[in-house]
């Protein structure tokens, strides 16, 4: 069974999975042309 | 036989329990490692394009920073100076830059977009941008499909390679749109 | 303790002008020339004047910028995009702030000043991600945090001659820092900080451009906090969201590591395999499945292979930590050394499962670490003891030795849960060709065919079996072991009631029969 500490560790664990890191955050910032990801079609060229 | 969960039938109880209810069983049963978005078979290091422990796919190459001298980094103050982006501008081979090198990216699909308005077409099967060749008459041509010469822009050798094709219409990809921003 | 009155206006003060400044340069990001007026202006204010007022600085110019962060997040109409990249702008700019003042802080050939000032503020940064996490609980937010960590690494990593110098010292500071920031410690940043961990360029400098794998201890380290943390999670059998994509994570980052590094899994897996639950099976799998890159493995299922005759099979696999010293108590030790010598005192052997039985942690009644490491070290002492007397380990000379009568005796004596950790302990073992994975490989055989219940017999099935059924990766001497089991008619294997005690299992059975022959 999860001792008491767990049990904290798992409710702050479950408040970050509401706020994932996003890709971008480990980037420079790109102001002139920043991440714009969005879904292309699977037919065009994925990587 | 041993009647705890250290024996056979502890296990068969996991195996069982997979039927049912296969989240109780991810760790004893696994999951398909290859499907993880990771090129196990790549003959280069993964790590150095590797987007992180919850991407489901490497890193595009524009998303790799290098190391460029501060000054060459645009920052807000005179972002707005600069000139927009404005495709209709641009040469042709700049735009299939831009198509290659921005995949799953916005600037794919306006680079797609303003290709198709200078009468390039995208085969949807062999993933190859075709435009005709000006001046050459098609051989045949039907209401679903022509044949003819061509050029198709080719990736590997950075340009226009003259080609026979049969252009199945069906194949050809219509205006792209661009969702959203 | 209370900061000198007006110092958290001057900071404030100051730090939203550098802010300003660092933005508005007309010559893109470099801010080289802002910086050194804004040193003067430092001094100026008497910011400069001592560590400890520096210390205060760092401190509230940390709070300000992560209060401007939550902030933001708190403003309704910032959202996506728009809300990181003013984020951004802030955390960036005292980013840029600390970098250059590392990279400029004594003369450039002094280094001490620079990783001083670096231990500081990264110490300052955690100290106060410490200190938010345990006041806002779980509206406590990593996202300042974990840009400001990764930018100020990727500042410090540029290829520049300055850093180059105290490359080692920045890495070695970081590994500090997360490793107080270990997932344990602070939950809430558990995901940042696999983020950082993880980093291709955090990765690339630990394990692959380090001279003489100078990072390796420092990364392994890492991943063991990360286990201990999963595992109280993991050891139950359903897992929770937060907690299947946190153990997702950590499957790629351990698949890059044993596509890119497996020397780096080989060499560490024995501190995991303390850590990681006896469950997470694939997990384990994976680490195990490593094996150097020069090396080909020949393959398992080739008809009649000779694993005694392969020339790896005379070589031990490099092992870099203490096992020896982890079998404590020091009288346990000393036992076991007389014991492995004179077969005495006898009483040793009745008294090894209590000695196994004391385990620090809540809820395990077994101290695998010690059950591991006396493995290790009887098998170990068995090899030399064998080659000692010029003969090579197999099923013959394996036998009838005190070391073969310690793994006997915890086969026999051991309760079923005791035993599966003790079988499991051996099984860890089996992995590429070498005269460890050739031994115990050898030890688990014997230990099927001189067993003296059918309860022994069934353990070592399920030990292997569980192993087997997994999603690939599988170690290859896991493959080997089993095959040998299920094809040499002397184990009578297919003879045993738990083979055919249900439809499951015997097709399970049939199918690995049928992908050897």
């Amino acid at each position: 069974p999860l001792q008491k500490e767990h049990q904290s560790q798992f409710q702050m664990m479950e408040s970050a999975f509401y706020h994932m890191p996003q890709p971008s955050d480990s980037e420079r910032l790109r102001t002139y042309l920043p991440r714009n990801q969005c879904s292309t079609p699977v037919y065009y060229i994925q990587q | 036989m041993v009647n705890d969960q250290f024996g056979i039938v502890g296990l068969l109880t996991f195996i069982r329990a997979a039927e049912t209810d296969p989240n109780l069983v991810s760790l004893a049963l696994g999951q398909d490692l290859t499907a993880l978005g990771l090129n196990l078979n790549s003959p280069d290091n993964l790590y150095p394009t590797f987007g992180g422990p919850w991407a489901d796919q490497p890193c595009r190459p524009q998303d790799l920073d290098f190391h460029v001298p501060p000054e060459y980094l645009i920052n807000t103050a005179i972002r707005d100076k600069l000139a927009c982006v404005k495709l209709n501008r641009y040469k042709e081979d700049l735009l299939f830059f831009m198509f290659y090198n921005n995949v799953g990216d916005v600037l794919q699909i306006a680079a797609a977009s303003e290709l198709y308005s200078r009468e390039w077409r995208y085969h949807m099967e062999e993933k190859v941008w075709i435009t005709q060749v000006p001046g050459m008459v098609l051989m045949e041509k039907t209401s679903t499909y022509e044949r003819g010469m061509y050029y198709f822009f080719d990736v590997q050798n950075w340009r226009k390679v003259a080609k026979e094709f049969y252009l199945d219409y069906s194949k050809l990809e219509g205006r792209p749109i661009i969702q959203g921003s | 303790y209370e900061d000198p009155p007006g110092l958290v206006e001057k900071t404030d003060f100051l730090i939203r002008d550098w802010i300003s400044v660092y933005n508005s340069q007309p010559t893109g990001r470099d801010s080289t020339k802002a910086f050194s007026l804004f040193v003067h202006q430092m001094n100026c204010q008497g910011i400069l004047k001592t560590d400890d007022l520096i210390t205060r600085f760092f401190r509230l110019s940390t709070q300000l910028c992560v209060e401007s962060v939550y902030r933001n997040m708190s403003d309704q109409n910032l959202t996506g995009n728009h809300l990181r990249v003013k984020c951004f702008n802030t955390l960036d700019a005292f980013v840029r702030l600390v970098a250059l003042l590392v990279k400029h802080s004594g003369d450039s050939t002094n280094s001490t000043t620079k990783i001083h000032l670096l231990n500081k503020v990264l110490g300052i940064v955690a100290g106060c991600l410490l200190q938010d996490h345990e006041q806002r609980g779980t509206e406590f937010q990593q996202f300042p945090y974990h840009r400001i960590f990764i930018m100020l690494f990727l500042e410090l990593n540029v290829p520049e001659p300055v850093l180059e110098t105290i490359n080692m010292h920045v890495l070695t500071a970081y590994c500090h820092t997360l490793h107080i920031l270990r997932p344990s410690k602070a939950a809430g940043f558990c995901y940042a900080w696999l983020e950082l961990v993880s980093h291709r360029v955090f990765m690339g400098r630990m394990l692959a451009s380090t001279p003489q794998q100078k990072g390796w201890a420092m990364y392994a380290q890492l991943l063991i906090d990360l286990f201990k943390y999963l595992a109280p999670f993991l050891r139950n059998a359903e897992l929770a969201k937060p907690v299947t994509m946190l153990y997702k994570g950590t499957l790629r980052v351990l698949l890059v590591l044993l596509h890119d590094f497996p020397e780096f899994l080989c060499d560490y897996h024995y501190g995991f395999c303390d850590v990681i639950p006896p469950n997470c099976i694939q997990m384990r799998n994976l680490i195990l499945s490593a094996f150097p890159r020069n090396m080909r493995l020949p393959d398992p299922f080739t008809p009649n292979l000779k694993v005694d005759i392969l020339q790896e099979i005379a070589f031990g696999p490099r092992v870099l930590n203490n096992f020896s010293s982890m079998i404590t108590p020091i009288t346990f030790k000393k036992d076991l050394d007389s014991y492995l010598k004179l077969r005495a005192p006898v009483t040793f052997l009745s008294e090894l499962r209590s000695n196994l039985q004391v385990s620090n942690e809540p809820g395990m009644r077994y101290n695998i670490p010690l059950m591991n490491a006396l493995v290790l070290y009887v098998g170990t002492q068995a090899i030399g003891f064998i080659r000692g007397k010029t003969l090579t380990p197999n099923m013959q000379t394996i036998a009838h030795s005190s070391h073969m009568d310690i793994f006997q005796n915890l086969a026999v004596d051991l309760d079923t849960e005791g035993r599966y950790l003790f079988l499991n302990s051996i099984a860890n073992q089996l992995r590429y060709p070498n005269s460890h994975t050739h031994y115990f490989s050898c030890t688990l055989l014997y230990l099927f065919a001189e067993a003296n219940t059918e309860a022994i017999q069934e353990q070592i099935t399920r030990v292997l079996l569980e192993r087997l059924i997994v999603n690939r990766p599988h170690p290859w001497g896991l493959l080997i072991t089993f095959i040998e089991l299920i094809k040499n008619p002397n184990y009578k294997f297919w003879n045993h009631e738990f083979v055919h005690c249900a439809s499951e299992i015997e097709k399970l059975f049939e199918s690995v029969a049928r992908s050897c022959f």
